[in-house]
């Protein structure tokens, strides 16, 4: 939308309402978290700015386009909303874009079949001409999340929008994550230069490895290869499909003693947030019982070397294929990675390769669902998986299901099962929100349009036969097994059908290697049940705001150990008074000042008249006191 | 093994609906599906 009174500042303030469903609020800070990584826009908790966005549940998925400057501006999230790619196209209107199919240029791409529409229906197909809406000089994207889908308005069975070029029929209203294109016309809109959470990705193709440094105080050095006689035949980042290129570092432990060591350090960063999560690949043809370690040399005054401090050591690393690793950081200062490959016992006949390192101010997943040979298994009719068992934070044990059963739909589920820590936990159990993601395996965390779905645990959900859903397996599951023959408990699935086509599984990186990576985690989101959006409170301004009410959406801050309410306002409306209950605006004002001069000009009119009477009326008498025959004696002149 | 028939729930009831098929089956009438216009909020008419 052109118009820069239309952009929001970089940081936008937002209010979490208490009307939104408390998946919806884990989703929302999600879709953050993705704007976060691949832009320079932010997200605050509104803490009395003049505009803001409030994301509340009404009915439907909606939003304004652009800053409206109204104060509140509302931003639905309402049933079968809470997608974070539907989150994620709603913000985008907010942030200024329309759909991509209402660009003046899209009938060089597209074409609208105007008779499969849904009558009365056809104006949601009109485009915005180049006077009001900038292309930003970026190509049109069948890819964007803000196009419609090809059946969207559609009258019959027929698709309503069909592309110029074929291959893209299906692509068209992908509901998975920002694309390339999207990202690059928000960043020009907003001028970003950089992301927030974005520190470094490396798939180590070009010579100058990213700037990493081999470390002097080792025995060998990583080499940059494109393959090793024992594996790996090719990189992670093309899998070999470009010949010429594909490269990846190595640590040859054949050719240290057991104990040696290769150390390789990344550049320097400068973290923001304390916390990043390390990704990268790692691939094993050496003994089996070699060892990476991750450090962080960590910079202070003080510490011209820095400080190394050692985070994981990964051992028993599967051989003859690449794995994907999380490590977690929690680096506050200047400081680097550091990659160390440890030469094991037994006899090597290669050694440790890692490719596709991503460095980013996120959190990492909590597990990692690894499926080999993935192919073969959607080939197997009425094939259906079983993750492995994993546990919570919190303690709780559960299992995720993919149904293969009814394609071309893949279906997700999460499920509770018996565990080890049952008698300790919580039941039926509360507000745990499981994340379910199928990783798109980009080898640059920003390009990556990673499909994604998140449920919650309601503890008040009852089954047909009334017993709560999410009760202890134990006591309202159904007996299984795990492959090893051991007996558990699973209870009821609660996910999606639809989690992903099976034309889109086999799309960008999905499937990589015949691998595929669900990734996973389940978080305790019970202090979103309340007016908890905004900034995590400390208890001191928990307590104080908990006998404070603020009406009309204004909310309860500490000032000077003083709970307050700060009320929402726009600009020409406000509310006022210790809870916000009062309604003040420009039209007010006007009227008291337009009463004001009208009770002035009344009292003087008054006073006029009163003088003009009293001037008259002794003026009168005078004249009556000089008529003749009366005797004036003694008379005084002033 | 496979999973009995009920003993998954759907939150999508096998139906994958976008933003627009979820506002058009609540007789929403928004600009472009998903669109509000009106620019002026919170004044009386």
């Amino acid at each position: 939308l052109i118009g820069e009174e239309y952009r929001w500042p970089h940081t936008i303030p937002y209010v979490l309402e208490d009307s939104l469903e408390i998946n919806a609020k884990g989703v929302i800070l999600n879709a953050f978290e993705r704007y976060r990584l691949k832009t320079c826009i932010d997200f605050k908790p509104w803490a009395g700015e003049a505009n803001y966005i409030s994301v509340f549940k009404e009915s439907g998925c909606w939003s304004y386009v652009g800053n409206r400057h109204i104060g509140r501006q509302e931003l639905s999230i309402g049933a079968n909303c809470d997608r974070i790619a539907t989150v994620q196209h709603e913000f985008l209107h907010a942030l200024g874009f329309w759909h991509e199919q209402s660009r003046f240029d899209r009938d060089d791409y597209v074409r609208i079949v105007w008779d499969r529409i849904l009558s009365g229906r056809e104006h949601n197909f009109n485009i915005h001409d180049d006077t009001e809406s900038d292309s930003l000089n970026v190509p049109y994207d069948y890819m964007s999340v803000m196009h419609y889908s090809k059946n969207a308005f559609q009258n019959g069975t027929e698709p309503t929008i069909v592309t110029r070029v074929s291959d893209f029929e299906d692509v068209i209203g992908q509901r998975l994550d920002l694309s390339d294109t999207d990202v690059l016309k928000l960043n020009r809109l907003y001028n970003c230069t950089s992301s927030l959470s974005f520190m470094d990705s490396c798939n180590f193709e070009l010579e100058n490895v990213c700037g990493m440094i081999q470390s002097s105080r080792d025995s060998v050095d990583w080499q940059r290869v494109s393959q090793i006689p024992g594996g790996p035949e090719n990189d992670h980042s093309n899998m070999g499909q470009c010949q010429g290129s594909g490269f990846f570092m190595h640590f040859d432990s054949q050719s240290v003693n057991v104990g040696g060591t290769a150390v390789l350090e990344s550049r320097i960063f400068y973290p923001k947030r304390g916390f990043q999560c390390l990704e990268f690949y790692l691939y094993d043809s050496g003994s089996g019982t070699d060892q990476l370690n991750i450090y962080v040399r960590e910079y202070s005054v003080n510490d011209l070397d820095g400080k190394l401090t050692l985070v994981k050591e990964i051992k028993e690393i599967p051989t003859g294929s690449w794995q994907l690793y999380y490590v977690t950081l929690q680096v506050t200062s200047k400081s680097r990675v550091v990659f160390e490959g440890l030469r094991g016992a037994g006899a090597s006949s290669g050694g440790l390769s890692i490719d596709d390192i991503n460095l980013s101010e996120t959190q990492c997943p909590h597990h990692i669902w690894h499926i080999r040979n993935f192919t073969q298994i959607f080939d197997t009719p009425n094939a259906s998986l079983y993750s492995p068992p994993f546990y919570s934070p919190k303690g709780y044990a559960f299992q995720i299901y993919l149904n293969l059963q009814s394609l071309p739909n893949v279906g997700i589920y999460f499920h509770l099962i018996s565990g080890a820590n049952d008698d300790q936990l919580q039941w039926p159990c509360p507000w745990q929100q499981a994340t379910m993601t199928l990783l798109d395996q980009n080898p640059d965390i920003r390009q990556r349009m990673s499909n994604q779905r998140s449920i919650t645990t309601d503890p008040f959900m009852t089954t047909d036969n009334g017993n709560y859903f999410w009760d202890n397996p134990s006591k309202v599951g159904k007996l299984a097994f795990f492959p090893n023959g051991t007996q558990f408990s699973r209870g009821g699935g609660y996910g999606t059908s639809v989690f992903i086509t099976e034309k889109r599984i086999k799309s960008r990186d999905f499937i990589k290697g015949n691998d595929v990576y669900i990734l996973l985690t389940v978080e305790d989101i019970s202090h979103l049940n309340s007016t908890s959006s905004q900034p995590a409170p400390t208890s001191s301004v928990r307590d104080l705001c908990s006998s404070v009410t603020c009406e009309n959406g204004g909310i309860c801050t500490v000032q000077d150990d003083k709970a307050e309410c700060r009320c929402p306002s726009g600009e020409d409306w406000w509310y006022m008074g210790e809870r916000c209950e009062k309604r003040g605006s420009t039209q007010d004002t006007i009227v008291i000042a337009v009463s004001s001069t009208v009770a002035v000009f009344v009292l003087m009119l008054i006073v006029t008249l009163v003088s003009v009477y009293c001037v008259r009326r002794k003026y009168r008498k005078g004249t009556s006191s000089k008529t003749p025959n009366v005797a004036i004696e003694n008379q005084y002149a002033f | 093994l496979p999973t009995p028939e009920n003993f998954v729930k759907d939150i999508d009831a096998g139906i994958d609906q976008d933003i627009f098929d979820i506002n058009e089956d609540l007789g929403l009438e928004l600009f472009q599906g998903d669109i509000r216009l009106d620019r002026v909020q919170g004044r009386n008419s």
